[in-house]
């Protein structure tokens, strides 16, 4: 999973993109 | 959730029940509209934004990456019946970006737009180095192959006469040597024991749909057919809206025809947009 810190504004913690339910293609 | 509110808009987890929900919607939404190829399900929700609408309620913005099913666009199983293409059998994905307005507790989708593409060839060939490709839909073995497995099926049917709507797969096998197709069939007002000239058998107004895949083999002097359809019992209504809300609305009119046997087996769908 990736993890994105928004920074410089109020935005925040948004973990995203969410969990893979099958596979990547 | 933290609020954005310098910024407009909230970001929930990608994987938060109330995201996920809304994904769902949403890929319900794409499956009862989707008029030709196959249903998609939900693999992945890339991006996720919220923004407070006026007078009341809310607007997904979501990003979507969806895997395509074994289950044609127009057969009445449920999703969660049907499988999940597998990398091995050639997977095709898609990128999708919804808008999903929630208000009073109701989801409705008013945009919807997605590009579905094929899996590489050197990724399929790292899995499995001997499994056949997608072939190109204009392919003259895919279409010859199309072409032989319908005859046969209405060679063999006691019923209607059925026509091509669309060829949605084609697969060259090199050992043995074959073809692999599945295609779109649909009944016509002709018995099949009765055609003469296909030219004057027409589509019947209450479409009756059914699905064939089939092998054409190659043999010295000639070839062997394999063929089995499944021909679906009720006819959905592509396009029918099952969510509700004044605002929602559908242009079918918009709605982009199947790829016409372009570069790639890949096409783009833009499934309605209204706000």
């Amino acid at each position: 999973h990736e993890v994105r810190v928004t920074v410089g504004g109020s935005a925040g913690f948004s973990p995203c993109p969410g969990r893979i339910r099958h596979f990547k293609v | 959730v933290p609020l954005a509110t310098d910024l407009g808009y909230r970001q929930p987890n990608c994987d938060d029940p109330e995201t996920e929900q809304v994904a769902q919607v949403a890929i319900d939404y794409l499956n009862s509209n989707v008029l030709w190829g196959y249903k998609h399900t939900l693999n992945q929700i890339d991006k996720v934004k919220v923004w407070p609408r006026r007078p009341m309620g809310e607007v997904y913005e979501l990003e979507i990456d969806t895997l395509e099913t074994t289950c044609y666009a127009l057969d009445p199983t449920p999703l969660a019946n049907c499988s999940v293409r597998q990398l091995a059998e050639h997977a095709v994905e898609g990128d999708c970006d919804f808008h999903v307005l929630k208000m009073n507790g109701q989801l409705t989708v008013l945009f919807a737009k997605c590009h579905s593409s094929p899996d590489s060839a050197e990724d399929v060939l790292k899995v499995c180095p001997n499994c056949p490709l997608l072939a190109l839909l204009n392919d003259t073995h895919v279409v010859h192959a199309v072409d032989v497995a319908l005859k046969t099926f209405n060679a063999q049917s006691n019923g209607s006469y059925y026509k091509l709507v669309e060829t949605s797969r084609g697969q060259r096998v090199l050992l043995p040597p074959s073809t692999y197709v599945e295609f779109a069939v649909a009944a016509t007002d002709c018995a099949a024991k009765d055609v003469t000239d296909p030219a004057n058998c027409n589509l019947l107004s209450e479409k009756q749909y059914g699905f064939c895949k089939a092998t054409v083999f190659e043999k010295v002097g000639g070839e062997d057919v394999e063929v089995a359809c499944t021909l679906f019992q009720a006819q959905p209504q592509p396009g029918a809206m099952k969510e509700a809300g004044p605002t929602t609305a559908v242009d079918l009119a918009e709605t982009p025809r199947p790829p016409v046997l372009g570069a790639q087996m890949v096409g783009a769908w833009l499934v309605g947009a209204k706000m």
